[in-house]
């Protein structure tokens, strides 16, 4: 098909893709997404990061790149950097920022993808993508249309009901797209009250199951702090919280 | 239009109409619409909860309902109770629970309106609408439908980026509807230690501008027990905690 010749060549120069799921929004499938790129680029890897959630993702703001402009080279569009991770996102595109984009989700699902092969990525080991919540037709399009075949795939959960359910369909998620599921992040799992060092799990236990669980993230209220204030990569850096890994 | 005619003759017997909105998934929006029908019951008013989240809400879950069925009366749906809640969900009308439904948008919105009509709700004081999250066209299709002009919404939010625009957002969604936005239901606002008692707010401060703060929901453990017991009702009922306001 044409969308994946120009998909592939615009990501001709991209090493791996990892796609970042989760089964439902607000367990902090961005914040992991925006985090996983600055750590990679900390240990000298070249990364990317794609907001590719069409419900709208919270990365520009959490790296503080709401005001930052996207240049255009050409008829290439280069995204701006924090950290040396390059950033694109529908929401760089937008005249107002925070306004809701009203389109229906087919229609951004294809603005997402346009944007995607218009961008001039450049030599990266790594694109993380930040896809829409869940496991249905919405992401399942943009995981298609990046032809992320041989790529990896992680899975963001937080403890909940139908965890179980959720790493079930994430498995078939990324078996149906040849994509290979690295393990679960589990997200808010537990909280150090900073009073008297209690651990405390106040969204309950996490059941994964046999998935490998690549890392545990309290809840923390330096991290939210970081986020309020765009400071994601700076937190990452320089943080030896449990948080940050 | 015919689709408005028949929702209003199967609503001829509901006193109020009362939908619950988020700005993103996750905040506990299903957590509240469950707990605010089953609170009203417990104050005497006849309720019931509509789930008309097409992503998928845990409302039956939580209500201990997965196993339940919904009886057919004449060429009505008549809808399972608790704690003389009526519940009505498609997942209750799904063969295999927590299978993916895989529909697109459009037609899951379609699927809920037709169930709407379906049931017989008999007389209720109040039917608390359990939405999409957003107040794009997902939930406004939906609550168009409805015809809940003259009703209620309540917002529900966690702390965390851009809440003062979810707060926007969702005062233009009720104007443009003709609802009454009765405030704000601030969830996961808070954890108290229950080793030392100290209070923390591990997702940040929450910044709602002049809106009314309707409840504060703290992150509470047994809460979160509750409800993966899908107990939810019985710790509403039980409940001198914080958390059942
Ligand atoms: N471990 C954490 N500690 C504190 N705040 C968190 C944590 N994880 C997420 N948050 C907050 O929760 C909100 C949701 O996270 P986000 O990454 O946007 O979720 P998603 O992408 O899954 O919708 C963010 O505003 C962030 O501030
Ligand atoms: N105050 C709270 N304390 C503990 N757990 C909570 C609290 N609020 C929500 N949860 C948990 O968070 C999850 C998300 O809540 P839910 O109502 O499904 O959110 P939404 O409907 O907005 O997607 C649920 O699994 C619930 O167990
Ligand atoms: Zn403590």
């Amino acid at each position: 098909e044409r969308v994946q010749a120009s998909v592939r060549a615009s990501l001709a120069g991209v090493k791996h893709v990892v796609v970042v799921l989760s089964g439902k929004g607000g367990v902090g499938k961005s914040l992991v997404s925006a985090s996983l790129a600055v750590g990679l680029s900390l240990l000298g890897k070249r990364a990317a990061v794609l907001d590719a959630d069409i419900h709208g993702s919270s990365i520009p703001w959490m790296l503080g790149l709401e005001e930052a402009r996207v240049a255009v080279r050409g008829d290439k569009l280069v995204p701006p950097e924090v950290r040396g991770v390059a950033v694109m996102s529908l929401e760089l595109l937008a005249e107002d920022r925070g306004a809701p984009l009203v389109w229906r989700g087919p229609l951004k699902a294809k603005a997402i993808i346009d944007m995607l092969t218009a961008t001039e990525w450049g030599e990266r080991d790594y694109l993380v993508v930040d896809l829409p919540p869940g496991t249905g037709d919405e992401p399942l399009t943009i995981a298609q249309a990046l032809g992320a075949k041989g790529g990896y795939a992680i899975l963001v959960v937080a403890p909940g009901l139908l965890v179980k359910h959720v790493v079930a369909k994430a498995e078939r998620f990324a078996r149906e797209l040849n994509l290979k599921l690295l393990g679960v992040v589990a997200n808010m799992a537990y909280f150090r009250c900073p009073a008297c060092g209690a651990v405390h799990r106040p969204l309950g236990r996490l059941e994964v199951g046999e998935s490998r669980v690549l890392a545990e993230i309290p809840l923390d209220p330096e991290l939210a702090d970081a986020i309020d204030r765009g400071e994601l990569a700076g937190y990452v850096a320089s943080s030896t919280s449990e948080a940050a890994r």
